[in-house]
């Protein structure tokens, strides 16, 4: 299963992650 | 002649599954090649998404995926015996390297089978959440993630994308809410004038734009119940979203403020100036915590379910088929947050494609009946979970709901 996240934010918006990290309900994933 | 056609025994043989195999693969690329042509002839560039990718893609197409994937939910619901289930599900958990310690429930006795331990619930304190913009809604492995540049299409993999209106569904209008609907909270002074227009309290709206288009839309339900006003202000300003005019003009007209939003064609309407939109793609393995939870302070305003294929989402799928995500069974929730447009898309798979959202009770996946078209939605809106924000509030890290077997 796989969840799919679209949302709009502003262009300063940055994710604090990387492409194959493992991830935890509740981890920061991003921020303006 | 007569004589070898009448008297001849008929002998069956059974065929070997090699040419058994060839024929199907044989049957189902002729199937498909005349789909392409016939898109092709058609010019359309809004055609049904159809499979694209190499042979094994489309030897998986010809399997009866969701078929299986329900046999593997029904065997997976069948009670175990008690003395077995501790050694089986630390089995299960050792395979698939689950953490027991954080459990809700430790005693491993009590889950009555495999698709009820896959269910589990954490702990409330197994996962703090971070005091940031956006967290993570589920356990799981980051596969993608960016910005959105390209006229609206998301990446799958590299060099890989989908349309994100094909994931996300197009409607021909406004939502649509049902007859019901129009008239809550103000039915003395609802009518219709004609059948292009009805007019609440002095706000027009086409009847098409409200109904919708039927050949893209089947249903759409309202659904949870009304709660007070200063509840939902107080959600409001908790989820830092702007009560717009549009917003209180409705309220003053005593009807639902989505029927007053503008109709769009897009799920997504233009972005406002200064602002992306961005996507992130996570993906749960098996022995993953399967319910997943609000990534941010936001309104779902709807709901729409794709009733699509069960195809395995693993990275290894991901890589070689083409629109995964918009070929498969889905629920898209819909809403807003304090930037603008908000959605998360729970997509199924063959062994997980039972999709449950705790606060729509009428929600229901991976049925054994006639599927849609691809691209055809159900929809329901949410307005009556909060008529002030027309729509279901949610704080960050609260259980939306989840994926159950099958």
């Amino acid at each position: 299963s796989t969840i799919v996240l679209v949302f709009e934010a502003p262009k300063t918006f940055q994710f604090s992650l990387q492409a194959g990290q493992k991830v935890r309900v509740g981890q920061a994933m991003g921020d303006v | 002649l007569a004589n070898a056609w009448y008297d001849t025994p008929t002998k069956w043989y059974p065929l070997h599954i090699g040419v058994g195999s060839l024929l199907l693969v044989s049957l189902h690329w002729r199937k498909r090649r005349q789909q392409a042509l016939e898109d092709a002839e058609a010019g359309d560039d809004n055609a049904p998404v159809r499979l694209k990718g190499p042979w094994q893609v489309h030897a998986l197409g010809i399997l009866p995926l969701r078929s299986a994937s329900r046999l593997w939910g029904y065997l997976n619901s069948l009670e175990l015996p008690v003395w077995f289930r501790p050694f089986g599900f630390s089995f299960y958990a050792w395979i698939f390297g689950c953490n027991l310690d954080e459990l809700d429930e430790p005693d491993l006795k009590k889950y009555k089978s495999l698709g009820d331990f896959f269910y589990r619930k954490l702990r409330p304190d197994a996962r703090p959440i971070a005091p940031s913009l956006l967290v993570s809604p589920a356990d799981g492995t980051v596969l993608h993630f960016g910005s959105i540049q390209d006229h609206r299409r998301v990446e799958q993999v590299k060099g890989m994308t989908y349309s994100l209106d094909a994931l996300l569904g197009v409607a021909s209008g406004s939502s649509t809410p049902t007859s019901e609907e129009i008239h809550f909270g103000n039915r003395d002074h609802a009518h219709v004038d004609d059948t292009e227009f009805a007019n609440v309290n002095g706000i027009e709206y086409s009847v098409d734009t409200l109904l919708g288009h039927p050949a893209q839309r089947q249903q759409s339900l309202p659904t949870s119940e009304t709660k007070d006003a200063s509840v939902e202000k107080d959600a409001a300003l908790e989820a830092g979203i702007n009560m717009t005019d549009n917003v209180n003009v409705a309220l003053d007209a005593g009807i639902r403020p989505l029927l007053h939003r503008t109709p769009s064609q897009s799920a997504v309407n233009k972005v406002k100036d200064g602002n992306e939109l961005f996507f992130a793609v996570i993906y749960l393995a098996p022995g993953d915590y399967h319910r997943f939870h609000s990534p941010a302070a936001w309104v779902v305003e709807k709901r729409r379910h794709f009733a699509g294929e069960l195809y395995s989402v693993s990275p290894y799928i991901a890589r070689r088929l083409a629109n995964l995500f918009v070929l498969n069974e889905r629920v898209a929730l819909l809403g807003r947050w304090r930037h603008g447009f908000f959605s998360m898309v729970p997509v199924g798979a063959t062994n997980v494609g039972s999709i449950v959202v705790n606060f729509d009770k009428d929600l229901r996946t991976n049925e054994r009946q006639k599927r849609p078209a691809p691209g055809v939605f159900r929809e329901a809106v949410y307005t009556r979970a909060s008529p002030l924000l027309g729509g279901q509030p949610l704080k960050p890290g609260v259980e939306v709901g989840g994926f159950k077997l099958g």
